[in-house]
């Protein structure tokens, strides 16, 4: 299992890049 | 994608475009650095998967841009009921790429829907760059399109006899104007903002063509898939980096260095 990395409490599996987040706002 | 409009830079900072032989053949999404998330059809067994490449922070076709990433295929996983119980169902696959994604404003992951997801009135959005026109025109520039869901039951109802919708499945489409999905967009995805984070619910499967708007787009239901999803992102492990030359010379010379000690005590 040395391959397996944790999740992040976004749900993302990047540690440090939380998912569904964009950095511009819709109209 | 039919009835959408050009897409801004860094509105979709997940989506993929899938090249093959050097086309844009298919959509797919970012889902973390080293996984994308695409359909199993686009995958066929017949195709050469080294003549596959992804292109992520893509917005124009033509042109790569300074968050243009390139990537070769590691691993294409296709979901073990892809064609087994509907000719198009379990229309998903994971694809690893070889190096790790960086990302940047231009490069995001996007949310995978929880199997417990509620999308009653939620607002939805495909993207890709498949044909904007039933001629065939295809675009150069990341085509959006706003779409309604349509529950399993009209969808169904609107099918009639032509094709069973499965559970796998999710349906989305304006049957009054033509605003929907159609050839190229296969493998993208469908995405809901829910509390200003952005899920993805589907990945554009199949239809009956682009042309007929009471023939909904039918997408791969991701929250059906999200446990097999997690499970091989978890449990695959990551691929192998190539060692530097200077790396494998100096591994060599540490190791020849290690049994020379090993022997001296001995002479």
């Amino acid at each position: 299992m040395a391959h397996r990395r944790p999740r992040s409490q976004s749900g993302a599996w990047s540690p440090d890049v939380a998912c569904g987040h964009r950095y511009i706002q819709g109209k | 994608i039919l009835g959408g409009a050009d897409a801004l830079e860094r509105r979709w900072p997940w989506q993929v475009s899938v090249h093959y032989g050097g086309f844009h053949v298919c959509g797919g999404s970012i889902i973390d650095e080293y996984w994308v998330l695409s359909a199993a059809h686009c995958f066929n067994r017949d195709k050469n998967m080294e003549a596959f490449d992804i292109y992520v922070g893509l917005v124009d076709l033509r042109f790569a841009g300074n968050h243009t990433q390139w990537f070769e295929v590691n691993k294409v996983i296709v979901h073990p009921t892809y064609e087994v119980y509907h000719p198009v169902g379990g229309d998903v696959a994971l694809v690893q790429l070889k190096s790790r994604i960086v990302f940047s404003d231009s490069v995001l992951p996007v949310c995978i829907a929880s199997p417990d997801v509620n999308l009653h009135n939620a607002t939805c959005w495909s993207t890709g760059w498949g044909l904007v026109s039933p001629q065939g025109h295809v675009p150069n520039k990341l085509q959006e399109v706003q779409i309604p869901l349509i529950s399993l039951p009209l969808c169904r109802l609107l099918y009639g006899h032509l094709s069973y919708i499965m559970p796998d499945m999710l349906c989305a489409g304006d049957i009054r104007d033509m605003r929907t999905v159609c050839e190229g967009d296969s493998g993208g995805p469908l995405v809901c903002e829910f509390n200003h984070t952005w899920l993805q619910v589907g990945i554009v499967s199949w239809g009956r063509g682009c042309v007929y708007p009471m023939y909904p787009a039918v997408y791969a239901r991701v929250s059906y898939f999200s446990k097999w999803i997690r499970y091989h992102m978890e449990h695959t492990p990551p691929p192998s980096q190539p060692l530097p030359a200077l790396a494998r010379v100096l591994g060599v010379s540490v190791s020849v260095l290690a049994a020379l000690l090993a022997v001296l005590p001995m002479l």
